[in-house]
Formats: structure tokens, sequence, C-alpha cells
């Protein structure tokens, strides 16, 4: 018999995306 | 009620490019512009923070940080702010960094509050792309008011139909030797004739007519200045009233257009009053 090996695990937190998308250019 | 002290716990944390995000952003950057009399519109660059608090009884408060960058539109032109320019590094452009709370209700949002402080781009920052390229000047600096005088007096000088006043000095660089001055001002026509005002102080502004102005005062080596002035006069015309159904008088009363400074071209723009027709009026070196 094989053990089961770990599963997928917790899903890693959402991370905000911030800051956003820059609609002109980088200040 | 909650208990005074306790901060009200945040309902989430949005992406800063999430949809609703950035229409409070827009939002706020209308408000912006709709809120400062002086220098030039803003639009948004960047969302650096967002965060959402619920509002009892409905609704949500968007809690954002937003970079706003300068366009090349003055805050008085009626262009819209999608039409408007964004104004390049190498001009010495301004930013500026807001924070506002937006209250979303009804898919509808309202600006709360907004705070903003806005600086230029560093002169350093200017110089690593653009080594030449001149930079902004104390719009006081009496160099600068005495080349936007002689690029008005430039303009007067065309007799248009109307004396222009200065309202406002909006912007102006020093070329880096220092030999040429560039100007951008906000004039408006007055119900004198150019030639024969003798006390400006005198001539009442037109209302709802703004000419925005660049000029620029070359000093020549062998002394003396060359002067270029160039101003988009834009004109008030009264709306067409909308068609009234049989036996209802409009309650307008009759419109009565007030002679433009200078012809108006076809509108642009419609508002609920007026519709607005620009008209590029260019005055050559002097």
């Amino acid at each position: 018999p094989v053990a089961p090996g770990p599963g997928p695990g917790p899903a890693a937190p959402a991370i905000p995306l911030c800051p956003g998308r820059i609609r002109h250019f980088k200040i | 009620a909650r208990s005074p002290g306790v901060p009200v716990a945040p309902v989430r944390d949005p992406d800063c490019d999430d949809l609703d995000v950035e229409q409070a952003a827009l939002a706020a950057v209308q408000y912006v512009n709709n809120n400062h009399k002086h220098g030039y519109k803003y639009t948004l660059n960047q969302v650096d923070k967002a965060r959402v608090y619920q509002r009892r009884p409905t609704g949500e408060v968007y809690v954002l940080e937003i970079d706003l960058v300068e366009t090349c539109c003055h805050v008085l032109d009626p262009t819209p702010l999608e039409n408007c320019t964004v104004r390049q590094l190498t001009e010495h452009a301004v930013e500026g960094d807001c924070d506002v709370s937006v209250l979303k209700v009804d898919n509808q949002f309202m600006v709360l509050n907004a705070k903003c402080e806005s600086s230029p781009d560093s002169a350093e920052d200017v110089r690593k792309i653009c080594p030449n390229c001149p930079l902004l000047a104390p719009l006081n600096d009496t160099k600068v008011v005495h080349a936007v005088e002689a690029a008005l007096t430039a303009f007067n000088a065309q007799k248009h139909n109307n004396y222009f006043k200065l309202q406002e000095i909006s912007r102006a660089q020093f070329s880096p030797l220092q030999s040429s001055v560039y100007t951008e001002f906000v004039t408006v026509p007055t119900d004198c004739k150019p030639i024969d005002v003798i006390d400006p102080a005198a001539c009442n502004p037109l209302p709802n007519q703004h000419g925005f102005c660049k000029g620029t005062l070359t000093e020549k080596v062998g002394g003396g200045e060359d002067v270029v002035a160039t101003c988009t006069v834009f004109v008030a015309v009264p709306a067409v009233p909308a068609p009234q159904p049989d036996g209802i008088e409009s309650s307008l009363g009759p419109a009565v257009p007030a002679e433009p400074a200078v012809p108006a071209g076809p509108p642009v723009a419609a508002g609920p009053a007026v519709a607005l027709g620009p008209l590029l009026v260019d005055a050559p070196a002097v």
C-alpha cells in the first residue's frame, strides 16, 4: 500500500493587486 | 450605531484595477477638476490604494489613494477631459496625489471628500530625460509677468472685436539659457474695443468666454525682443431651445446672444445651457 501524498493544501490568500496599472507614465 | 473610538472594519481591499474602483477614481478626478479654478485639468494615472467600507443604511464607501497627471487643458477650458492631451514629462509636468472617499449607492458614485497635493516633477528627473528642456518658472517672476504682458499686448494689437484682459498666468518655463520665456495664460474678452482702451480696469469681462494663450518672448542678441502669441478663444453661444409641444410655452426667456468677441466656430460641446465653439486665433510673430 502506498500512503497518500500531501494534498494541495489551503489556497494561498488572495493578494490585492495594488497599485494598479499606470495609464500614462511612471512618476 | 457603533461605539465611539471603535474603527469600522473594512469590508474588503479590492484590486486597484477593479472596475468599481476605477469608476470611483474617475468620479474623484471629475470632482477635483470641477473644484479647482486655477491651473490645468488632471487625469487619472494610477490607483495606489483602495479599501471599501460598508455604509449604513446602504452603500459602500471607497477610500482611495490616486495619482493624477496634468493635462494641457485649463480648468476653464470646456474641452472634455477625454480629449485633453496629457502633459509630457519633457514639459516639466505636474502630478497630483489625492486621498478621496467616494460613496457608491445604487450604482452611482458620489464624492464625499478629496484632499490633493500637487507638485512638479523634479528638475533632476526632467534633466535625465531631456537635458535642454525648459524648467517651470515661478508665475510671479518679473520676467514671466513681462513676457505675458508683451504677448497679450501683441494679441490685442491684432485688433480683434474686443479688448482682452489677463485673467491668470497658468504656466511659465525658462529656456536653459534664460534667453526666452515660454508662457501660458488665460484671457477674457471685455466690452471694450481694442482701439479705445485708455483704462483697462474700466473694461468689463464678457461672460462665458475665455482665451487660452501661449506666448514666447525671446531676447534678441543685439537687444530688443521677439514676441509670439497664440490664443484659442472659446465663445459661448446660446443653446437652441428644444422644441416644445403645442400649447406649452417655453419657460426660457428669449435667447439674446451676446456679441461674441470673435466669431463662433461650429459647436463641439454641448452642455445643459450653452454650446461652446472654439476658434483658433493665431497671432504671428510681432
